[in-house]
């Protein structure tokens, strides 16, 4: 394992911490999509299904576990807990992400590296991800007021990708035959949608200024 | 190759 791979898992368990956090002590979910939440949990339950029949190894399944645990605990909280489900914003929350989840199916079961249940599964949760964070984007461009907790959380969503894209890189380097081009296509496009939550994020951080989204 | 399968990443 290399240091972008390594940074870019601890940035995306951060992300992770970063949410709970905001969820479980102040008891508020108030600006995270719940659409997203339930694609990452259904991402994480079609991916990690090889927890059962590959040992990679204790790091890996102890990741695994921890993704699986707090991506439906998150879900369990904002649907729920009676307190934090009253912070959700449903009518704002609209974004149809039923519609995601069939094209990606169909994409999975068309383009894939090896047609078996495992691998396109594999693969249906990697096109899934990529599309995952657009609920999340959608409200965040209708809520005014984007609190420091939630605009961490995407940011380190975001800056997981990206290190994930600096790890592939090293890794074609480094490494003979690592050739994905499924994970990498779809891996550029989920870190691409973030382009633009990045600039503005930036920008208000450079003017000291509180993150707001252009309506 | 058999590696290629293991899907190591997260």
């Amino acid at each position: 394992m290399n240091i972008f791979r390594l940074a870019g898992d601890m940035t995306h368990l951060f992300s992770v911490l970063v949410l709970l956090l905001k969820i479980h002590t102040i008891k508020s979910c108030a600006g995270i999509s719940l659409k997203t939440q339930e694609l990452y949990a259904l991402v994480f339950a079609t991916r990690y299904l090889d927890i059962f029949t590959d040992y990679i190894s204790l790091y890996n399944t102890c990741m695994k576990l921890i993704f699986l645990g707090s991506s439906f605990s998150i879900v369990w909280y904002i649907r729920r807990h009676k307190i934090v489900r009253r912070s959700y914003d449903k009518e704002q929350d609209t974004f149809r992400h039923h519609f995601l989840i069939l094209p990606c199916i169909i994409l999975a079961l068309l383009i894939n590296e090896k047609f078996t249940v495992k691998e396109v599964m594999w693969t249906f949760s990697l096109y899934l991800e990529a599309v995952a964070i657009l609920p999340q984007l959608v409200l965040l461009q209708r809520t005014r007021n984007i609190d420091n907790l939630t605009g961490q959380y995407i940011f380190l969503l975001g800056a997981y990708r990206s290190l994930y894209i600096l790890n592939w890189i090293y890794r074609y380097f480094t490494e003979q035959h690592y050739v994905h081009w499924i994970t990498w296509i779809s891996g550029l496009v989920q870190t691409l949608l973030y382009a633009d939550f990045f600039y503005y994020y930036f920008h208000s951080w450079k003017n000291n200024e509180k993150l707001q989204l252009p309506a | 190759g058999a590696e290629d399968e293991d899907h190591d990443e997260l």
